[in-house]
């Protein structure tokens, strides 16, 4: 007999509620089960162990809905774009980097500047966080160990001319990559979007990489909508995977914007940058 | 006639529970969405909405109210109840004697900002207040709380570099001296998962006694804040629960799930990055934004 929408109505339901427990956004949850619905509707099953078999069927359409879903987004070789760069230009690789309050975007920096040099390039951070307190003696102590130079001014100096001064530093002195932290905001602070704004647009940044908290639930998707909205972000980092969190703001924020995720952050130390794949996402979501 | 009267009577009444039902079960459909989009832990909306659907069906509604309004009346109560009341909390400690809070919480929560808020807080209400920094592990972290210090203007204490059990128990003696009577411990961010830094907290906590460990818990925290105030109640009970972030567009639902969960009531909500974007927790206004 052919499924109908009545016996996958259940089903479904638990399959939404599995997936908001994995931290997918509702709107997200709802959209995946459509898919598999559609995947599913007329499907064929034997009319004895039907529900096991559904179950089975269920599963097998979420996992290819969710690998659909993370291929939309084509993946990013930093390393080659960087080399690409370095290679075709006299201009230093820029990548600013964006996010709301406390998510990982300094300690990012921080990993990704010991990743580029361990790979042989030149790095320089800019610190364009001007506001919060201790963010310039924060950045300073990550370069100071990583080994790499920060070009900062003072609290509440405008955060585009520190980046601004760092790229120029870096072509200057032939420096490969610059690497611009800026403090993090509300996406739904309009003022502190509008300087976001400014310091993209200064900065005129080869990627834009937004870092998420993989700890966080719906916002996720409010969070990347907004961002790409306001300055547009070519790559995604989620950090604090290692805190058991289940990884569906990455899903969330996949299906927001269809960007790539370019690294997980999965501890505090410098090492604790691993490269992402579709295949360990979707594996920790079907639990 | 008084037959075909009383066919009709059943008639009515069983129509009208039938639109009964209907209605309380759209109402409660729609408060499920509302809360799984508000960050609240999956089981607890399950449990929450089974109750408030079967007090809405059994419990007779007001005169002149209908079924609806019962409805509503119902998941105020119920999510009020699970947040301890409708009062705003009491936050008077004493003033002849020292209390120590300590602030525990996830990576990046916000419990540097919030012990500072804290501080200016207590500070406007004529307390001597006291800001100790026992994270020796975030580069900055001693910098960042002398600044704030600095800010609020209250007293600080802190040794770079130096253990936090050591720095924590010499801030309370010099805090001592210094007559001061509300210290404010920050502790470095952590996660279950994390073993020895769980265990880091269990020592401060025993060395340095607090009266009151609060947990900082981010607005935007989903599914996994049930879990992770579980195992940090478990390592070191929490007092109280200081929800940061609510100044952004994420509802706050993880709070709600840590309060379920530890039996920790929200004081403190953070509505900003400046020292005096604090504010006394309110029930009401916590459910109202909950239910969007
Ligand atoms: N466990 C864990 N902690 C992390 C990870 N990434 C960053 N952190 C921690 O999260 C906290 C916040 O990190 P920051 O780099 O200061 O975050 P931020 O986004 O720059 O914060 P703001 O600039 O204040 O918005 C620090 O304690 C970091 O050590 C990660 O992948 N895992
Ligand atoms: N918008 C907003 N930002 C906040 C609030 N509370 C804290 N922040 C910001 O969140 C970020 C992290 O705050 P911290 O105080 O450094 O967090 P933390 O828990 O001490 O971080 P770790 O010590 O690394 O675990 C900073 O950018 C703060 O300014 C709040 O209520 N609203
Ligand atoms: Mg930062
Ligand atoms: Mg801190």
């Amino acid at each position: 007999k052919e499924l109908s929408d009545k016996e996958l109505e259940e089903p479904l339901w638990n399959l939404q509620l599995s997936l908001i427990e994995s931290d997918v956004a509702v709107p997200v949850a709802e959209a995946l089960s459509d898919a598999v619905k559609q995947k599913l509707l007329g499907l064929k099953v034997k009319r004895f162990g039907a529900k096991e078999e559904v179950a089975e069927a269920v599963r097998k359409a979420v996992r290819e809905a969710l690998l659909e879903l993370l291929e939309k987004a084509s993946p990013i070789n930093l390393l080659e774009k960087v080399k690409a760069k370095r290679s075709s230009s006299k201009d230093p690789f820029v990548i600013v980097f964006v996010g709301v309050n406390g998510t990982g975007k300094t300690t990012t920096i921080a990993k990704i500047a010991k990743y580029l040099s361990d790979n042989g390039f030149t790095v320089l951070l800019a610190c364009s966080d001007t506001f919060r307190a201790g963010a310039l003696e924060q950045l300073e102590m990550h370069a100071k160990r990583v080994g790499v130079k920060v070009i900062k001014h003072r609290y509440g100096a405008d955060p585009a001319a520190v980046a601004y001064d760092a790229i120029a530093s870096a072509r200057a002195r032939g420096i490969d990559v610059v690497l611009v932290d800026t403090a993090g905001r509300m996406q739904t602070d309009r003022g502190l979007m509008d300087e976001l704004r400014k310091i993209v647009r200064v900065s005129q940044p080869d990627l834009v990489v937004f870092v998420g908290d993989a700890l966080a639930g719906n916002d996720a998707l409010e969070q990347a909508k907004k961002f790409e909205e306001a300055v547009g972000i070519d790559a995604v980092v989620l950090t604090k995977v290692d805190a058991d969190a289940r990884g569906g703001a990455a899903v969330s924020i996949a299906h927001a914007i269809g960007k790539p995720i370019i690294f997980l952050g999965c501890g505090q130390r410098y090492e604790d940058l691993i490269p992402f794949t579709r295949e360990w996402l979707v594996d920790r979501i079907m639990g | 006639a008084l037959g075909s009267a009383l066919s009709q009577a059943v008639k009515k009444v069983m129509k009208a529970a039938i639109v009964d039902e209907a209605v309380v079960k759209e109402l409660v459909r729609d408060l499920q969405r509302a809360l799984l989009q508000a960050d609240v832990n999956v089981r607890l909306v399950l449990d929450l909405s089974r109750r408030i659907e079967k007090r809405a069906l059994e419990e007779e509604p007001p005169p002149g109210a209908t079924r609806r309004e019962l409805t509503l009346k119902i998941i105020y109560d119920e999510l009020t109840s699970l947040l301890g009341g409708e009062k705003t909390p009491k936050v008077d400690y004493p003033r002849n004697k020292m209390t120590k809070i300590m602030l525990v919480g996830i990576q990046g929560s916000g419990k540097t900002t919030s012990a500072a808020k804290l501080a200016w807080f207590f500070k406007k209400r004529g307390y001597r207040v006291g800001l100790i920094c026992a994270d020796n592990y975030r580069p900055g972290a001693y910098d960042q709380l002398k600044q704030l210090a600095e800010m609020v203007g209250v007293n600080f204490f802190g040794i770079p570099g130096e253990v936090p059990v050591k720095v924590a128990s010499k801030g309370v003696e010099e805090f001592k001296r210094r007559g001061v009577n509300l210290v404010i411990i920050d502790t470095a961010g952590r996660h279950k998962s994390e073993a020895s830094l769980i265990e880091e907290m269990k020592t401060l906590a025993k060395t340095i006694n607090p009266d009151e460990i609060m947990m900082v818990i981010d607005a935007t925290l989903g599914q996994q804040a049930a879990a992770q105030a579980s195992a940090f109640h478990e390592a070191t009970p929490l007092g109280s629960i200081f929800l940061s972030k609510l100044d952004g567009s994420a509802r706050g639902g993880g709070a709600l799930s840590a309060v379920a969960a530890t039996g920790a009531l929200i004081k403190f909500v953070g509505t900003g990055e400046k020292v005096d974007e604090v504010e006394l927790f309110s029930p009401p206004r916590f459910v109202s934004r909950l239910l969007g």
